[in-house]
């Protein structure tokens, strides 16, 4: 039968950063073709097909909170797989090999995570689940 | 290739969007 696509509306414009993005305006209106959870999403607009940010996308139908975990406050193991420096005050520097708690699976690819007393934003995309639960 | 997500960390929420989320 037919594939249905969810639709979603650009909320800000966007210049591309690589070669399979697109560049999309405010306003625009997305088919969204594969959901990746490190927050890139692989839409058709138009005649065009590429990755776009989940952040910069929003239901058609308003916020869509059913697709959002909750937040999971006692925290899920991962570990980094590439140190990333902060860019903006509430993200978290980190290096490579650190052990983290997760807290917040957000689907625009930007978890929420935890180390010791601190809490910031780290791209999914450098982490990876140690497969172990969090001794209470 | 096209098939494979970009390889660097998706922008941040724009300003537009963070005051939805608000």
């Amino acid at each position: 039968g037919p594939i249905m696509l969810d639709s979603y509306r650009v909320v800000s414009d966007y210049s591309k950063s690589s070669k399979y993005e697109l560049n999309l305006k405010a306003g625009d209106l997305v088919d969204i073709v594969e959901k990746s959870p490190n927050g890139w999403w692989f839409c058709q607009f138009e005649t065009h097909r590429g990755w776009a940010p989940a952040s910069y996308l929003e239901p058609l139908d308003g916020p869509d909170e059913r697709e959002e975990p909750e937040p999971d406050y006692a925290g899920e193991l991962y570990k980094t797989i590439k140190a990333y420096k902060a860019v903006e005050e509430d993200e978290l520097s980190l290096e490579f090999g650190e052990i983290i708690e997760v807290i917040h699976k957000l689907l625009d690819g930007w978890w929420v995570v935890r180390k010791g007393e601190e809490t910031g934003y780290y791209p999914s995309m450098f982490l990876c689940r140690t497969g172990e639960k969090k001794e209470v | 290739s096209i098939k494979h997500p970009p390889q660097n960390p998706p922008p941040r929420p724009p300003a537009e969007m963070r005051r939805k989320r608000a």
